[in-house]
């Protein structure tokens, strides 16, 4: 399974 | 948002703050690496473009204008206002070998080749080895102000830090983000050598030198 980034990491 | 997560966060900021509050106190950049600064400023700016497209959280705002304005802040100090003591001759490392082969990886290995999304994995592969100008720097002088290795544990220990949010996120919330991860593990282990200098040094009140 293909996770997207996380956009609120730094 | 997890404890790891946050303190890996505090952790980051507190490296950039130690960094501009040394060259600023003592008016120097001696021992610094303005390569290792350079690269991070392109780091922040290739990852926080979305700044422009999305708002995530005011957190998440505030701490990306805080890290590209210290950046860039930094990178200012060392080669406009104490250009004098910036140590160019022992800051030879070859960017354009970690540049190029990021750039390259990044256009390769991608979650979405789309341009802000390419940028995103450059970002994040770069970071991962944006130190080593700084490492080599240190080499090849065989020493370090205490000062810069406080700076090299607070920025290594961040990264390490994200590790454990990695593995809370993804026995908690079965999140994983392979590109991030993978980049995260080589930016922590090519600190790991510091870190044990640091240790068995730096914090025995040792100066960080290296043996001739």
């Amino acid at each position: 399974e293909e996770t997207t980034k996380d956009k609120d990491e730094l | 948002m997890n404890i790891f997560r946050l303190t890996g966060d505090l952790s980051h900021l507190a490296a950039i703050i130690i960094l501009l509050l040394k060259i600023w106190k003592s008016r120097s950049c001696a021992g610094i690496s303005g390569k290792s600064q350079i690269l991070f400023a392109l780091v922040f700016t290739t990852r926080y473009l979305d700044l422009f497209t999305s708002f995530i959280s005011l957190y998440n705002t505030c701490m990306k204008l805080i890290y590209i304005g210290c950046a860039y802040a930094t990178v200012y100090l060392i080669y406009a206002k104490f250009r004098a003591t910036y140590d160019g001759n022992h800051d030879s490392f070859r960017v354009e070998f970690l540049v190029v082969p990021v750039g390259g990886l990044s256009v390769l290995i991608n979650h979405d080749f789309s341009p802000l999304e390419i940028l995103w994995t450059f970002s994040i592969y770069l970071e991962s080895v944006a130190i080593l100008p700084q490492l080599f720097m240190i080499s090849k002088t065989g020493e370090a102000e205490t000062i810069t290795t406080h700076y090299l544990f607070c920025l290594g220990l961040y990264r390490a830090l994200y590790l454990f949010n990695w593995i809370w996120r993804f026995y908690f919330e079965g999140f994983f983000d392979m590109i991030a991860i993978v980049a995260g593990v080589v930016q922590t282990v090519l600190y790991c050598d510091f870190f044990y200098l640091y240790v068995t040094k730096v914090l025995k009140g040792k100066k960080l030198s290296l043996p001739a």
